[in-house]
């Protein structure tokens, strides 16, 4: 464990815990895009399907435990919730996921460490991580105005991964075997999708303004 | 095993 992989998962909690404050303490989900919280939710079920075979560390676990259950409890709480539900941009939230669910298997079964079982839905947890914030973005585009804790939730989202690269580069110039480069390029990918969210995040911060993305 | 680093990181 380092310092920039410590700071990108504190940020990642962060992230998910402003995206509870927000549905909960507002009971609306409104500019929250259901499909990219569907799409982080198989993220984590695909990515630590070695949760009870393979013990890393307690915190390993329990950071595990807590990506699980919150992701799925959004899922939940948007589609079942009856007074959160009403507030989902339904109209507004209609990427076709189900694409990028599909590029990224295929991508999986092509590009992976090992062609086993565990491998190939790493992999594919991999991928489809990178994508999965583009309902989310554009949601946002359509919404055009983007609320505090909704623009925070994605901000954070963003930084995480960043910090990850960060932690990548420090880890290949202080391990010997280190390699993780699938995960390195679909982490550059990751962050650079947020490129343009994070300069209009950077102008609305600097002008103390609302957040606007252009229509 | 060795080869298969074991997958450290969240």
């Amino acid at each position: 464990m380092n310092i920039f992989r410590f700071a990108g998962d504190m940020t990642h909690l962060i992230s998910i815990l402003v995206l509870l404050l927000k549905i909960y303490a507002t009971k609306s989900c409104s500019g929250i895009s259901l499909k990219t919280q569907e799409l982080y939710a198989l993220v984590f079920l695909t990515r630590y399907l070695d949760l009870f075979t393979d013990f890393i560390s307690v915190y390993n676990t329990i950071m595990k435990l807590v990506f699980i259950a919150s992701s799925l409890a959004v899922v939940c709480c948007m589609r079942m919730h009856r007074v959160v539900r009403r507030s989902y941009d339904k109209d507004l939230d209609t990427f076709r996921h189900y694409f990028l669910i599909l590029a990224s298997f295929v991508l999986a079964l092509l590009v992976n460490e090992k062609f086993t079982f565990q491998e190939i839905f790493w992999a594919f947890s991999i991928y489809l991580e990178a994508l999965a914030i583009l309902p989310q973005l554009v949601l946002l585009q359509r919404s055009g105005n983007v609320d505090n804790l909704t623009g925070q939730y994605v901000f954070f989202l963003g930084a995480y991964r960043a910090f990850y690269i960060l932690n990548w580069i420090y880890r290949y110039f202080t391990e010997q075997h280190f390699s993780r480069w699938i995960a390195c390029v679909s982490g550059l990918v990751q962050t650079v999708l947020y490129a343009d969210f994070f300069y209009y995040y950077f102008i609305s911060w600097k002008n103390n303004a609302k957040m606007q993305l252009p229509a | 095993s060795k080869d298969q680093v074991a997958k450290d990181e969240l």
